[in-house]
């Protein structure tokens, strides 16, 4: 509490690009040919596609949900199949999904469209027996697969990999008027204990000797975890103090970061350079300047 | 041991708190 006058309060952002929804409805926006009616549908369609980039649902349920024909909800979901990226989103399925692809890409050739309508499941296969089947040369049905093969099948799987992750930071660097502050951030960790009511038991004659070996090891467990639980804590802080002292200037948004050393942080901290490694993997860290994993922060 | 703890993030941290708590009798959520 003695801080809060002075605390500066902001959101904090992941420093990452938009999800795969949240880009294609700014692309949305974007058409000029749409109204707000168009607009609003186009945004149901985005945001009900599924996993794979799909659209699931029937045009007709989407018309009725808006009061409009089926027609205007194609003309919507044609101007996002079309223009927006990427390419074969909001396909009905991966036939139609690379059908979008070859169209956009302006291929002429009559070859993949027909690989894909009529022999999909047999594009990885062999070329010379489709060729057979197609009577086209085998030449031809090869470099058809091949332009085929370079498409994807479910366009949202590309993005789906690089959306931004839902991050919690490990570690907490705060800006308090001219000096940073330390702290973990514990949102999830509950507050745990030594329970020691049963340690009567463990010397007390009424167990056997197996019962009371295992109140022992139990013992030592608990005793071992919540050390290792401090040290975890406190080497942590000590990463964020170490980095508030060697990247003060990016913290302060004076310069771009440069990556320290791991040995030199490791030397520092006086720990095994294997042991930061320990401490920096899946962690997070909050920063005046964003949210950023803390092995950014390190070479 | 500690370098598995050190390594561990939050959510994965809960779990192994989660099942500590429920299988040994000297440790207790405060």
């Amino acid at each position: 509490p003695v801080y809060l006058p002075s605390k500066e309060y902001r959101e904090y952002h992941t420093v990452d690009k938009p999800s795969l929804k949240e880009h294609l409805v700014m692309g949305l926006h974007l058409l000029e040919e749409l109204d707000e009616t168009d607009l609003a549908i186009g945004e149901y369609i985005i945001y009900n596609l599924d996993d794979r980039g799909f659209i699931t649902i029937p045009l007709e349920s989407i018309a009725k949900r808006f009061n409009v024909d089926t027609e205007r909800v194609g003309k919507v979901l044609i101007a996002i199949q079309e223009e927006l990226d990427p390419p074969g989103i909001a396909a009905r399925n991966a036939m139609e999904c690379m059908l979008i692809q070859l169209r956009r890409m302006g291929v002429k050739d009559d070859l993949p469209y027909l690989l894909v309508e009529r022999y999909l499941p047999m594009i990885g296969s062999d070329t010379a027996f489709l060729a057979r089947l197609l009577n086209r040369p085998e030449e031809e049905v090869k470099s058809a697969c091949t332009l085929l093969h370079k498409l994807t099948a479910f366009p949202a799987k590309a993005w789906q990999e690089s959306d931004p992750p839902s991050v919690l930071p490990d570690l907490i660097i705060d800006k308090l008027d001219d000096r940073f502050e330390v702290y973990l951030n514990e949102a999830m960790i509950p507050k745990i204990r030594y329970f020691k009511e049963y340690e009567t038991l463990i010397y007390k004659n009424e167990l056997s000797e197996e019962e009371q070996k295992l109140l022992e090891t139990m013992k030592q467990e608990a005793f071992e975890f919540l050390r290792n639980l401090d040290r975890r804590r406190s080497l942590l802080i000590e990463v964020g103090n170490f980095l508030v002292e060697r990247v003060h200037q990016f913290l302060c948004g004076e310069a771009d970061l440069t990556p320290v050393m791991i040995e030199e942080a490791a030397h520092t901290l006086g720990v095994p350079v294997s042991t930061i490694l320990y401490a920096l993997r899946g962690k997070y860290v909050q920063t005046p300047r964003g949210i950023f994993p803390l092995s950014k922060f390190f070479t | 041991g500690f370098l598995e703890i050190l390594a561990k993030s939050q959510v994965e941290l809960l779990d192994v708190i989660e099942q500590l708590v429920e299988t040994n009798l000297f440790l207790e959520i405060a």
